[in-house]
């Protein structure tokens, strides 16, 4: 099951670590460059796995705003890999939220691999992947000590074609 | 099958761009600072998944040269998220070889499963997801016109114990 083995790399290979430094950046954030509205890293989750390059291309009420430091470590033999996160600015009404948020970049995979014939699976089974990836990665998120209470997890519907602000609107409203 | 889609999400999710953009690279940069031995991309995969933060802990005949420029692109949400290879010198007797390199990452996630009970696999299944990972890469790398001839995947066995410089041979013998 893709989806299954997905959800653990994105916990093992990212989260466990960046989630609590990003922790500890937030925390410094807030007190200087402006108020963060939540300082939890919001992973978007559309259901049907199309993940666009920057979040304005669904929705021009969020705006990129800047990067927080980046994290570097070595791993696995590169020197000094680098972890980023965006800030953004939501705006609604004349309300203003900024929240860290991405889309989960293995979403990405499940997408092109639904069109290449030979990674073994189709559209019809892509979406029950992608809420198999949503629970697995939520049992993950819930266990762990590390990640607890530092993410929002915002599953996004894929049949709100014709809302231009169907994105804004879920992230505030979470 | 975690090691298909691992196989898969390391092809998309970063081999698939990062080899052309690789190899424009290491035109310029053999012609500026110096030969790169071999223009490829060394993957290194540990059939028994154990991947070091530096190769240099595994033998010390493989050391850090220097990064290669890095590669900045936008994408699921993360502004200018950074791409980086690193270049070795590796020596043996009294040559120097040297050529990028890097573990697998995503045997690390497979290591790390393999010791999380609620994962779903155990050790003795790893190997076996080592191998499946080795194969599923090599069939996709091998059907890739953007990585065609821009890699080399080089399968450590584990049972070199006892020899510390077993991974500088492997790399200069290939
Ligand atoms: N948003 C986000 N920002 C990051 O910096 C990042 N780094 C990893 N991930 C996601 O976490 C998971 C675990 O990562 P791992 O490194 O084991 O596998 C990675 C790794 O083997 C390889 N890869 C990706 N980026 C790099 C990189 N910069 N250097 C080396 N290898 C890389 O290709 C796999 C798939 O990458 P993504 O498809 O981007 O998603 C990964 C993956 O789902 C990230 N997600």
């Amino acid at each position: 099951n893709v989806a299954h083995g997905l959800a653990w790399s994105f916990y093992i290979g990212y989260l466990k670590f960046v989630l609590p430094d990003l922790h500890n950046k937030v925390s410094r954030y807030s007190s200087t460059r402006g108020n963060l509205s939540s300082p939890r890293l919001h992973i978007l989750l559309p259901l049907n796995a199309k993940v666009p390059a920057k979040p304005e291309e669904e929705d021009t009420n969020v705006v990129f705003h800047e990067n927080l430091p980046e994290l570097e470590r070595d791993t696995a033999g590169v020197r000094n890999r680098s972890y980023k996160n965006s800030v953004y600015k939501i705006t609604q009404n004349n309300e203003a939220f900024s929240c860290v948020l991405e889309y989960a970049t293995p979403l990405l995979t499940l997408y092109q691999m639904s069109h290449e014939s030979s990674a073994g699976f189709g559209e019809r089974e892509r979406k029950q992947q992608v809420l198999l990836f949503y629970r697995t990665l939520s049992q993950i998120l819930e266990n762990s000590l590390e990640c607890r209470n530092r993410y929002r997890l915002v599953l996004l519907n894929d049949e709100h074609t014709g809302d231009p602000h169907y994105l804004s609107r879920e992230i505030i409203q979470h």
